[in-house]
């Protein structure tokens, strides 16, 4: 199944 | 004190619609340097990264860091009160609640000021680390408005798919499917019209369309759009603003779960 990933999944949160 | 001026309230206008489809509201960070921007959507899918440098305003004041959120719809309000060819000053005090806009006629004859209210605005922050991207793609910003837009008629997911022969961007759904095929320009006449691929690898990854489509009301701005893409990462999508920065875009992928 395609998902949408969000962004947070790649780039750290500050 | 805080105060940014441009000769002509067009390029504010044109960075205002590359943001406002995106964001409701966001904050403006002022320093010495010039001003930036960085939110995410509310889906937390795509994020806006805005850069106004102080050099390419006609005067640029910032005697301390100010962060300045603001309601997008209130500014685009605001700004839809200003000719093209106004100029368009931006000022704020030291900790201030509020914001100034004015517009100067060109002959000095009309001169417009609206406050708008600024609002404290809790957005997380993404550390976005330099990343050597598999592909760049540079191409006409309108030609990539066009494939996004007519690709995002046969399905709601755009694949973009990058091989030294060039990019494909592919769309499939009930109606069927539709390919379009872009080769490496080779000889460059005007380089603005002109596709240039940079690949170290080979690169296939899917997007939502509705996010492109969006991205591309920076198109405006200028003539290129640059892609930057690498496997399982997201894309960057860039537009330079002339002689002022950059409004850049990130998109997470569509991924096999």
């Amino acid at each position: 199944e395609v998902t949408q990933a969000e962004l947070r999944k790649y780039f750290p949160v500050f | 004190m805080f105060e940014a001026r441009l000769s002509s309230a067009t390029t504010l206008k044109k960075v205002l619609d590359a943001i406002k489809d995106l964001l409701n509201e966001a904050t403006f960070d002022c320093n010495d340097s010039g001003i930036q921007l960085q939110a995410m959507d509310n889906s937390h899918v795509s994020l806006v990264s805005l850069t106004l440098r102080a050099d390419g305003f006609d005067k640029y004041r910032c005697d301390r860091n100010l962060s300045m959120g603001m309601n997008l719809g209130s500014m685009a309000k605001i700004m839809k009160c200003a000719n093209n060819d106004d100029t368009v000053t931006m000022k704020a005090q030291d900790n201030a609640d509020t914001v100034v806009f004015m517009f100067e006629s060109q002959n000095q004859e009309k001169v417009s000021d609206y406050e708008m209210k600024l609002m404290n605005l809790d957005q997380e922050h993404l550390g976005i680390p330099e990343t050597d991207y598999a592909c760049i793609v540079r191409m006409p910003a309108m030609e990539f408005a066009r494939i996004c837009r007519d690709l995002s008629q046969f399905g709601e997911s755009l694949v973009i798919c990058c091989t030294k022969e060039g990019v494909k961007f592919s769309a499939s759904g009930d109606v069927g499917s539709a390919n379009i095929k872009l080769a490496q320009t080779t000889s460059v006449d005007k380089e603005e019209e002109a596709v240039i691929i940079e690949m170290q690898e080979p690169v296939t990854l899917t997007f939502a369309c509705r996010y492109l489509n969006s991205f591309t009301k920076a198109t405006p701005l200028t003539n290129q759009v640059q892609l930057s893409m690498s496997m399982d990462v997201p894309l960057v999508v860039e537009y330079r603003i002339q002689d002022i920065g950059h409004v850049r875009y990130y998109l997470a992928p569509k991924i096999e779960d």
